[in-house]
């Protein structure tokens, strides 16, 4: 039957008494479906294919390497080069603001991060730049409540980039202000429009894209408008502690060269984790 | 001339792309060509028949015949054993004993607060008394949400602290409803993840306090292929009798809607095209097939 997962499909290959042309075809196919079957956008599922078998056709296994491993291998690499390098996040004075689609966590994260920079003796401040969603700002102003972190925003104000220019001289001197903003899409010119205004007041140092690992085929081109408006610096994945396998969200970093910095893996606001590229990896491919 | 198992499996392997990129879960495609397959195999072809534009119309049909198949016995029998087609909602509450108890499940973000306020929205409009019941007391600011929504639809809103047990919510909002002889009562639920065990408990909790008429289930046309895991962890875990499709507006084709059907056989029947009220319309299977199929 069809291999749930790239593990299954390889597993295919152990028992083949050598591996020829034809048998790496067919399980390039099965690759292919275990890359779409964990979201990765179809047209960098069928590059990434195509790559994977070029490469199996034409490299020999390193000497003592099995087959299986080997293939193992290029299939994990080719993975890997998405990612790119990961990278740390400074603890010096700097301007977030966390952008994103609908429902996909950026307030929620906007609390997790203040708490981390709190913890590591920084002084933090959170701007209620979603001037849309009904309560976005009693939402962030419980979140600050909780972590003793002040919260700027004013309820009835409906002009994003003139709360977030208050919010910036509120906490001026401040080591870290973060900026939620509203959910948006690319289609939405008036709410890209807003966006690019925001990021014209704030002068972010870091704008994340906050994407959850729910999302399936349209989180690659999202992405990529999310960032021809305004340069993504990194990504932040979401709802990691579902059976999701985020391979949307992968595509969204193929897409726009921004690395993932953190993963967000429960709704509590400690649940922030360093991002880790050999375990997400080996849970993409399950 | 016979179509041939082969030259037909050929051909729905190319269209399986156009499903897979439009997040049709892979489950759910394999069904579909599953059953294109044995209504097409061995069938006579006159000579001159364009064979693949002939598949591409029987996946149509058979997708739109998924879509739209009516639904007869929704998993828990007990709550409605007639057959609902959408539209049913002005229908469905005519039917059936007041006050109506609609409650709304789903993981976290999908859209079942602004659902709540949209379906609230248009049943006043079509004059219905309302009641919602703020039953997710988890979230930041969620209650808070519900009461601009309420005030601005001129709802009556029942809420307790946060904190508080959701299922005590319910049964308050659905006895305020009988009293003062409301036709609907809509049930907020918090968003869960479908690992949390202890999350759908709480769920499966508030389901037998509050008796609904309808559990609606919404999902996210953004979502991929977990949309089926999650579909049917939810509809073993509370019964699903109907699907609204939220985000549809945002880019997405609008795959999730066959995973979802394919996963718990609920029909879905309306789909969220934009974040104010009006953004609510009823689903059409013809529609997400033009969407896909371009
Ligand atoms: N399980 C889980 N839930 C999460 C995680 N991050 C956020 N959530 C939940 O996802 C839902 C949406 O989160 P929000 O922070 O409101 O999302 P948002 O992007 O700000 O939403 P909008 O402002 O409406 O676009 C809430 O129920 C959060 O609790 C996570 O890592 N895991
Ligand atoms: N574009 C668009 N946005 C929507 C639609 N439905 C909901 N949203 C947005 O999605 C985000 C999440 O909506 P909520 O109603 O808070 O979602 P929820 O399921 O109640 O979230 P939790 O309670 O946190 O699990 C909000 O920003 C909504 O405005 C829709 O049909 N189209
Ligand atoms: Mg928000
Ligand atoms: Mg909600």
């Amino acid at each position: 039957g069809l291999a749930s997962s790239l593990k299954d499909t390889l597993r295919k290959i152990v028992n083949a008494p050598h591996i020829d042309a034809a048998l790496i075809k067919e399980v390039v196919k099965e690759i292919q479906r275990a890359l779409l079957l964990a979201d990765i956008n179809a047209a960098l599922a069928l590059r990434l294919t195509k790559e994977i078998e070029r490469r199996a056709l034409t490299e020999k296994p390193p000497a003592g390497m099995s087959s299986r491993d080997h293939v193992v291998r290029i299939v994990y690499e080719e993975l890997v080069r998405i990612l790119g390098e990961t990278r740390e996040i400074s603890l010096k004075k700097h301007v977030i603001m966390m952008v994103g689609l609908y429902g996909q966590g950026k307030t929620t994260t906007a609390g997790k991060l203040a708490l981390y920079f709190k913890k590591r003796g920084l002084r933090v401040g959170l701007v209620a730049g979603d001037v849309h969603r009904p309560a976005a700002y009693d939402q962030l102003t419980q979140l600050g409540a909780r972590i003793g972190v002040p919260v700027h925003g004013e309820p009835g104000e409906t002009r994003a980039p003139k709360m977030v220019r208050e919010g910036m001289e509120k906490f001026d001197g401040y080591d870290i202000i973060i900026i939620d903003t509203s959910g948006r899409h690319s289609l939405e010119d008036d709410l890209v429009e807003e966006m690019k205004r925001i990021a014209n007041v704030a002068q972010p140092d870091e704008k994340f894209l906050v994407i959850d690992a729910v999302m399936g085929q349209t989180a690659g081109p999202q992405a990529r408008a999310f960032h021809e408006a305004i340069t993504l610096t990194g990504v932040i994945i979401t709802k990691m502690d579902g059976t999701a396998k985020a391979g949307g969200a992968l595509s969204a970093v193929q897409a726009t060269k921004a690395p993932v910095v953190f993963i967000g893996t429960g709704e509590h606001i400690d649940e922030l984790e360093k991002f880790n590229p050999p375990g997400f990896i080996s849970r993409l491919l399950g | 001339r016979r179509l041939s198992e082969s030259r037909v499996g050929e051909l729905l392997d190319e269209l399986e792309i156009a499903l897979l990129e439009s997040d049709v879960a892979l489950p759910a495609v394999e069904a579909i060509k599953k059953r294109v397959k044995q209504d097409l195999v061995d069938r006579k072809v006159r000579l001159g028949t364009d064979v693949p534009d002939m598949v591409e119309e029987a996946l149509k049909d058979a997708i739109t015949a998924v879509l739209a198949e009516p639904v007869v016995l929704p998993p828990k029998a007990r709550r409605h054993p007639s057959r609902f087609e959408p539209p049913f909602f002005s229908e469905f509450v005519d039917r059936h004993d007041k006050p109506v108890v609609l409650m709304f499940v789903g993981i976290n973000g999908t859209g079942k607060t602004t659902t709540i306020a949209k379906i609230g929205h248009m049943l006043m409009k079509q004059g219905y008394s309302i009641v919602i019941a703020a039953g997710d007391t988890f979230r930041a600011g969620a209650i808070q949400q519900l009461e601009k929504h309420a005030d601005q639809l001129g709802v009556k809103l029942i809420r307790h602290e946060a904190g508080s047990d959701p299922a005590s919510v319910a049964y308050d909002a659905i006895e305020h409803a009988r009293a003062r002889r409301r036709d609907v009562v809509l049930v907020d639920t918090a968003g869960r993840m479908q690992t949390d065990t202890g999350l759908m408990e709480e769920m499966s909790k508030i389901e037998r306090v509050a008796n609904p008429s309808l559990v609606i289930y919404v999902g996210d046309a953004l979502a991929g292929n977990d949309a089926v895991n999650e579909a049917m962890a939810f509809n073993r875990a509370v019964g699903v009798d109907a699907v609204v499709l939220t985000k549809v507006d945002a880019d997405a084709k609008g795959g999730a809607a066959l995973s979802i059907r394919y996963a718990t056989g609920a029909p879905v029947i309306f789909v969220g095209t934009g974040q104010e009220y009006k953004d609510l319309e009823a689903f059409s299977p013809r529609w997400m097939v033009d969407r896909i199929f371009g």
